[in-house]
């Protein structure tokens, strides 16, 4: 699922 | 990053490149939806604004001001310098119909109700039907240049890369974001009759 903070993909 | 998405990313940047060189040299934006371009603006100012508040890689940074810097140079040839070429009676997709709809499911279906998180689903959301004025006016003309097809060839094929680069994130990192997942899906099947008419057709296409 989405967890770290903020998104990592363009 | 894997080469799914190095290789989308690449087509992407492509794709805006593709585009912004073709009416720079042709000083012509006939055939090209602006409504597109502004909502493609609209979509990457929503989601990069995380520019100004976390750094994640200088690749990532980079990109990120590369998509919005023509993103915008696009929006201004096509309404500002070559504003005298830009076919608005043709371009009469309704904008409102996408914007409204998207903003009122990003603020229901969210990872977080929080206000960059918001922005972020509102950009995943509208990047997946931010494609429709454009294919819409080439419905309309019934045709399009040969360079507007490879745009959207390249602009096709990048989320198409990325649905790919979920599963490889989804089998080797355990990562997986529904919400992208599924815009994404919904954004590539958009393309997928323009595909066919770019594979088959080769040269000019009409939908």
């Amino acid at each position: 699922n989405q967890d770290e903070v903020g998104h990592d993909e363009l | 990053m894997n080469i799914f998405r190095l290789t989308g990313d690449l087509s992407h940047l492509a794709a805006i490149i593709i585009l912004l060189l073709k009416i720079w040299k042709t000083r012509s934006c006939a055939g090209i939806s602006g409504k597109s371009q502004i909502l493609f603006a609209l979509v990457f100012t929503t989601r990069y604004l995380d520019l100004l508040t976390s750094f994640i890689s200088l690749y990532n940074t980079t990109m990120k001001v590369i998509y919005i810097g023509c993103a915008y140079a696009t929006v201004y040839l096509i309404y500002m310098k070559f504003k005298a070429t830009y076919d608005g009676n043709h371009d009469s997709f309704r904008m409102e119909f996408l914007v409204v709809p998207v903003g009122g499911l990003a603020c229901l279906v969210n990872h977080d109700f929080s206000f960059l998180e918001i922005l972020w689903t509102f950009s995943i959301y509208l990047e997946s039907v931010a494609i429709l004025p454009q294919l819409f006016m080439i419905s309309k003309t019934g045709e399009a240049e040969t360079i507007t097809t490879h745009y959207l060839f390249f602009l096709g094929l990048y989320r198409a890369l990325y649905l790919f680069n979920w599963i490889w994130r989804f089998y080797f990192e355990g990562f997986f974001d529904m919400i992208a997942i599924v815009a994404g899906m919904v954004q590539t099947i958009l393309y997928c009759d323009f595909f066919y008419l770019y594979v088959t057709k080769g040269q000019g296409i009409s939908l």
